[in-house]
């Protein structure tokens, strides 16, 4: 099944 | 002080309407480069990042760095009672808890101010990685649209492939399935009609098509629409926006478990 990603596991806080 | 004077108003109109229901509160911060926005949905699946450029602007006076927090449906109402001809001034004064939004006719006989009241909104600002893109996808704005509105209808995901053949957006419910195909398509009459895939490499992802149909509420702001995808990570969905910037939504994709 296909989960949904979050943005915030790709971009880090700057 | 702040005093920004847009004069092809219809642009801030057009801003608000694509982004007000992906965000409810967000800061603009305004800066001596330009006017920006950096939000993601409730859900953390989305984010959007605008770019509005100082020299954009017919005047433009922001005499220190500011953030102003603004609650975008409130923003977005007292933005429709700008024409759409209207020049459209963003006036705040230092330390005041309040934006006035200026709407002066072409003709400058009808003026109008609308006072907003500020919030504060603890937004941590997300460092957004400058990618190699697998796949960069140019084509017309109201064909994107199209195609994420009718897969819709049918599914509520959709797997984006890149091939050398051209660009397919595949998806399946319970009453079927849909694909479509668009290949690359540069010998037409006007450059923006065109679909231009750059595809350094083939990739596929899948996504929700509820965030892509959000995105596309942004399609007046210009004729074509640029996506840029790399396997695993976020696509990227941009519109510029008229010689002055742009706006660019980024969507988490959904990766098999």
């Amino acid at each position: 099944v296909n989960q949904q990603s979050q943005i915030t596991s790709f971009f880090s806080k700057a | 002080m702040l005093e920004l004077r847009l004069v092809q108003g219809s642009l801030l109109k057009k801003v608000l309407e694509s982004i007000k229901d992906l965000v409810n509160d967000a800061n603009f911060d305004c800066s001596a480069t330009g006017f920006s926005l950096q939000a993601m949905d409730s859900s953390h699946v989305a984010l959007v990042a605008l770019l509005l450029r100082s020299e954009g602007f017919e005047h433009y006076r922001c005499d220190r760095n500011i953030s102003m927090g603004m609650n975008l449906g409130n923003m977005a109402k007292m933005l429709k009672c700008a024409g759409n001809d209207d020049i459209i001034t963003l006036k705040a004064d230092d330390g005041s808890d309040t934006v006035t939004f200026m709407f002066e006719s072409p003709t400058q006989d009808k003026i109008a101010d609308f006072e907003m009241r500020l919030m504060d909104i603890d937004s941590e600002h997300l460092g957004i990685p400058e990618a190699e893109y697998h796949a960069i996808l140019i084509m017309p704005s109201a064909e994107f649209a199209r195609i994420c509105k009718d897969l819709s209808s049918i599914g509520d995901t959709v797997v984006i492939s890149v091939t050398k053949e051209g660009v397919k957006f595949s998806t399946r419910g319970d009453i079927g399935t849909a694909n479509v195909v668009c290949r690359q398509n540069t010998t037409v009459d006007k450059p923006e009609e065109a679909t231009v895939i750059e595809m350094p490499e083939p990739v596929s992802l899948t996504f929700a098509l509820r965030y892509l149909n959000s995105f596309t509420k942004a399609t007046p702001l210009s004729n074509t629409v640029t996506i840029s995808l790399s396997s695993e990570i976020p696509v990227v969905v941009e519109y510029k926006i008229a010689e002055m910037g742009y706006i660019r939504f980024y969507l988490a994709p959904k990766i098999e478990e």
